[in-house]
């Protein structure tokens, strides 16, 4: 039953990590003018580290990241990152504020951001939420890769135990999954704007997580903030908290927004997506377009004044 | 493939600061192999948490020792694990 098209393509239901990657690749064949492929790197398995760049020209344009399923259980987020990418690329030419966007920035999506452990989800485990890579001396496998950037690394608020749910890894950027994102980014240069996307708890988060120092553009973040959940809340009335991590949820240390708001990336964001009841990293699959189109609403928000506000 | 028979999330209600420390203290009690599925964070947010069978009448037993509040979220795992992969695989059909 593959889809010979990202028109027939079922955003309603869950996919395997190979369905995903056909859809990427259907979506780039479709779009020529607009969307593009690029591998940033290999997972530790040698699975491709694929990011979809929207462009509609230019060179080295000011630009919007957003990666989902770096935890690789929370399925609803790799579902949402494959229906934001189908709306960017319907939505251009249709929508004035995203078409506002990309004829100024570049828009770059990664879907699959923890390959290995999502492939393990479906065949192995679907309570997997770190990488695969082993661990010298241990018999647990698997780094926290929300925990093993270089940004308050080892401090408070992730673990050193392998075993553990948030091991940091033995040193930071130890995950080819996170290092091959720092070097893009960095090699890039030119990034305005980074969410990263979880689930689930329905908050919006901003930096820091590893100290409880206000970031000097807190009062922007959080204003912005409150506005890209009150857009999010109009859809179907789902209620999100927002704040700075550490004020929020707990300390967490080597988490990714933090280390991409200390290299100059103002608007550093963590969604937290649903669920709203009592099913967790399970959430029905009829749940995957609601929560993606209320979470469109809030990234729209934060695209928006990225594009309105340069700096 | 790990499954999930008889696994329960229960999700912990703490009165106040002292009880959200105690569920804290449960994260260092790693014979448990309790999996978090939402952290502790304040009083505010429910705990919730993934109990193997072979832990749950101890884990219910230590809660209701310290008249901690919990519900059963999940009453078993593996059983919307199924329902879910049985989802994908007729949608998939289709």
């Amino acid at each position: 039953a593959e889809p010979r098209n990202t028109e027939s393509f079922d955003f309603s239901r869950y996919h395997t990590i190979s369905e995903i990657y056909s859809f990427q690749d259907m979506l780039v064949a479709e779009n020529p003018n607009l969307v593009s492929k690029i591998v940033i790197g290999q997972s530790y398995q040698g699975r491709p580290l694929n990011v979809l760049k929207f462009s509609t020209g230019g060179t080295n344009r000011p630009a919007i990241w957003i990666d989902t399923g770096i935890h690789s259980r929370e399925w609803v987020t790799q579902a949402s990152g494959t229906w934001f990418a189908k709306k960017i690329a319907s939505d251009y030419g249709r929508d004035s504020a995203l078409t506002a966007i990309l004829d100024k920035m570049d828009i770059f999506v990664e879907i699959v951001t923890n390959p290995d452990g999502f492939y393990f989800t479906h065949n192995s485990n679907r309570m997997w939420r770190k990488t695969r890579k082993p661990n010298p001396g241990s018999s647990c496998v698997g780094v926290d890769p929300n925990r093993n950037w270089d940004a308050g690394f080892g401090g408070a608020g992730a673990s050193g135990n392998p075993c553990s749910e948030t091991y940091r890894g033995e040193k930071a950027h130890s995950e080819p999954e996170v290092k091959s994102i720092v070097d893009f980014v960095k090699s890039h240069g030119n990034f305005k704007a980074f969410v990263s996307i979880h689930s689930y708890s329905q908050m919006l988060l901003y930096p820091y997580g590893y100290t409880t120092t206000p970031v000097k553009d807190q009062a922007e973040l959080h204003n912005l903030a409150n506005k890209a959940i009150t857009d999010l809340a109009s859809l179907y009335g789902t209620r999100y908290r927002y704040g700075s991590i550490i004020n929020t949820i707990y300390q967490a240390s080597g988490g990714t927004i933090d280390w991409t708001y200390n290299q100059g990336i103002k608007y550093s964001y963590t969604f937290e997506l649903r669920d709203t009841g009592r099913y967790g990293f399970i959430l029905p699959a009829n749940q995957i377009i609601p929560t993606a189109q209320e979470t469109w609403l809030a990234l729209m928000a934060i695209m928006d004044h990225t594009f309105k506000n340069p700096y | 493939k790990e499954t999930f028979e008889g696994h329960q999330v229960l999700r912990i209600t703490a009165k106040d600061e002292a009880q959200l420390a105690l569920i804290k203290d449960m994260e260092e009690m790693v014979h448990l192999q309790l999996d978090f599925w939402r952290g502790v964070t304040d009083v505010a947010t429910p705990v919730d948490v993934r109990v193997p069978f072979h832990s749950l009448q101890s884990v219910k037993r230590h809660l209701e020792s310290l008249e901690l509040e919990y519900l059963v979220m999940i009453q078993d795992l593996q059983v919307m694990l199924d329902e879910e992969k049985l989802e994908m695989e007729s949608a998939a059909r289709v």
